[in-house]
């Protein structure tokens, strides 16, 4: 007995020894995921895995983000999770996000999945400052983030002093005004009680459609220079390629939609942007660090690819995804009305 | 920027609106 107990436990230890895997953490925008991975795992491999686990079937917008010194990268599909150059202590963690957004938001997401995690990254994002809102913007979104979490306004429940602990606003809108919480909370209610008759979902979707008629999520900025030297912010998006003034992110100088664009290239570490129009000017850039050109270089080939497929039919799979989720839609939505 | 709903479009003009009396000197 004693000695298939010993046996055991040399086989178990050497079984550690032999141990194929490592482990990752994937932060989601609600919630921590932990893996264990072979080795020899490709960044395809867990970023199926944790589609599946999460019962995400829009996975093109989606991406496995990692920092990496003072900028972030995209895990690429075909190569070993293992072979990017990223620090190695376990677990390793990377960010579950959208990497590319739709074009018309209302038409294009289907499953409430990958609505709800559109819906968190962006109200981060709005809360965080990374996109600039304008004051009446933020509290109109406020009003609608409230009803999806909340769901429809009630006044029995809904009292005052019911967001006192709720993060509303971006800190630089409420540094414009002299207005007190309770002054604010007011006001969104306000706005949450105008909206009344809706599910969670839809308000949801209202806070997506708002921001995008709006402008404001989308765009990939990054500080770039051109031949002349300079300075100046590319953003890149589902339509094209902007280019701005450092202190106009919101009004292009010039745009490069896809369609217009005849070839991007990159060589010697400078961009050149070849409009289809032969008479028009080459626009040459380049970012000073490595990392940024490569993302750029990414985010290119990939919202190029998105924009390109949007205009072709859909394939047999994703036709059957789509229609599968509609019905789920309907179904559930036919539900709430029996309720 | 003016969003396409036109219900958002007024219920953005009466924020502002709202707003506007608390507005620090300063914006």
């Amino acid at each position: 007995m004693a000695s298939v107990l010993a046996s055991k436990m040399g086989l178990n230890s050497l079984r550690r020894k032999q141990a194929k895997t490592f482990s990752v953490t994937v932060v989601t925008m609600d919630a921590d995921l932990e893996f264990s991975c072979e080795l020899k795992w490709k960044g395809k491999d867990l970023f199926e895995l944790v589609c599946r686990t999460l019962g995400l079937r829009e996975t093109w917008f989606f991406g496995l983000r990692y920092d990496v010194k003072d900028t972030v990268a995209w895990l690429k599909m075909d190569k070993k999770v293992l072979d990017h150059d990223m620090p190695k202590e376990e677990p390793i963690v990377f960010h579950f996000l959208a990497k590319f957004y739709p074009e018309n938001v209302e038409d294009e997401l289907v499953q409430d999945i990958t609505q709800h995690l559109f819906f968190l990254q962006v109200k981060t994002s709005i809360l965080e400052e990374e996109i600039y809102c304008p004051p009446e913007a933020s509290v109109l979104l406020a009003s609608y983030a409230i009803h999806a979490k909340y769901g429809d306004y009630d006044p029995n429940v809904h009292k005052p002093g019911f967001l006192s602990q709720e993060e509303l606003l971006p800190k630089r809108v409420i540094n414009l005004y002299q207005m007190t919480a309770e002054m604010w909370e007011e006001r969104i209610t306000v706005c949450y009680a105008e909206h009344r008759g809706r599910t969670r979902d839809e308000a949801e979707m209202e806070y997506l459609k708002i921001a995008q008629d709006l402008e404001m999520y989308g765009v990939n900025y990054f500080s770039i220079r051109n031949k002349k030297g300079t300075s100046l912010l590319l953003g890149v998006d589902a339509l094209g390629l902007h280019i701005y003034d450092p202190s106009n992110k919101l009004t292009p100088k010039i745009s490069f939609p896809w369609n217009e664009i005849r070839n991007i290239s990159y060589s010697d570490k400078e961009f050149a942007i070849k409009p289809l129009d032969k008479r028009a000017d080459v626009f040459k850039f380049n970012s000073s660090k490595l990392r940024v050109n490569k993302l750029i270089l990414q985010l290119c080939i990939g919202n190029h690819d998105l924009f390109m497929r949007r205009r072709r039919v859909d394939s047999l799979e994703v036709q059957q995804m789509k229609m599968q989720a509609r019905e789920e839609k309907a179904r559930k939505q036919m539900e709430r009305r029996r309720l | 920027n003016n969003p396409r709903n036109p219900h958002h479009h007024r219920a953005l003009q009466e924020i502002r609106r709202s707003l506007m009396p608390f507005a620090n000197e300063t914006t």
